[in-house]
């Protein structure tokens, strides 16, 4: 099955 | 010292139902452009992001910035005391540790103080960037939360795709499988019943129907939802409110390994 991303790849953390 | 008045004050008690059970603390940012609340689920696939505008508010008062720090669920327990026609103040003092929310009958004749105790929250803030999404549909809020509903009965992810055909739901489970497409639609009478799809590319992504479910609480807060969808990027589910500003809720896709 897909697995599950998170969302820090995307966001920038600051 | 800070003085945020609300005339329709079961707004806030709708926000609150739509957020309190993805996120159970979070911090309130008061600024001079508005109320505001951005918070990750506590397994870091989810966000919401809230912008209630300062316009929006009959009496805004927020002298500095303030960052209140609030359990989610305590703030619910006490919005729920408010009834749905009254005014809702929130009221913090420069430094202090609670937040007051008064309500107040729309003739006045009755008036409550409801204190809270603040919590410190070190939660991390994300930068979202500004992107083209290669899809976007707006359609009647009630029909999202109806078709996400119905497939979560059949299996536990749903896959979104567009194309110029429709959009496409689609999940699988045990029991079988089951797909919706929703055609655009824009010829009915009222603007709220229609679906529009913007679409710059066919797009196919997976989630997690447990967060789009949690996400569709947000259902009384408008008629309409928009869903904004990138091969690369989060879904972002958006409700309007009106004249307000908007409750956002980000989603990380499922990727095959």
């Amino acid at each position: 099955p897909p697995c599950q991303n998170t969302l820090r790849p995307f966001f920038i953390s600051f | 010292m800070l003085e945020l008045r609300l005339v329709q004050g079961n707004l806030l008690k709708k926000v609150l139902e739509a957020v309190k059970d993805l996120v159970t603390d979070a911090n309130f940012d008061c600024s001079s452009t508005g109320f505001s609340l951005q918070a990750m689920d506590s397994s870091h696939v989810a966000l919401v992001a809230l912008l209630l505008r300062s316009e929006g508010f009959e009496h805004y008062r927020c002298d500095r910035n303030v960052s209140m720090g609030m359990n989610l669920n305590n703030m619910a327990k006490m919005l729920k005391c408010a009834g749905n026609d009254d005014i809702v103040t929130i009221k913090a003092d420069d430094g202090s540790d609670t937040v007051t929310f008064m309500f107040e009958s729309p003739n006045q004749d009755k008036i409550a103080d409801f204190e809270m105790k603040l919590m410190d929250i070190d939660s991390e803030h994300l930068g979202i960037p500004e992107a083209e999404y290669h899809a976007i549909v707006r359609m009647p809020s009630s029909e999202f939360a109806r078709i996400c509903k119905d497939l979560s009965s059949i299996g536990d992810t749903v896959v979104i795709s567009v194309t110029k055909e429709g959009v496409k739901f689609s999940t699988r489970g045990d029991i079988g499988n089951a797909n919706v497409v929703c055609r655009q639609n824009t010829t009915v009478d009222k603007p709220e019943e229609s679906t529009t799809i913007e679409m710059h590319e066919p797009v196919s992504l997976t989630f997690a129907l447990r967060y789009m479910n949690s996400f569709t609480k947000a259902t009384p807060l408008s008629s309409t939802v928009t869903i904004s969808l990138s091969s690369e990027l989060p879904v972002v589910v958006e409700y309007k409110i009106a004249e307000m500003g908007y409750i956002r809720f980000y989603l990380a896709p499922k990727i095959e390994d």
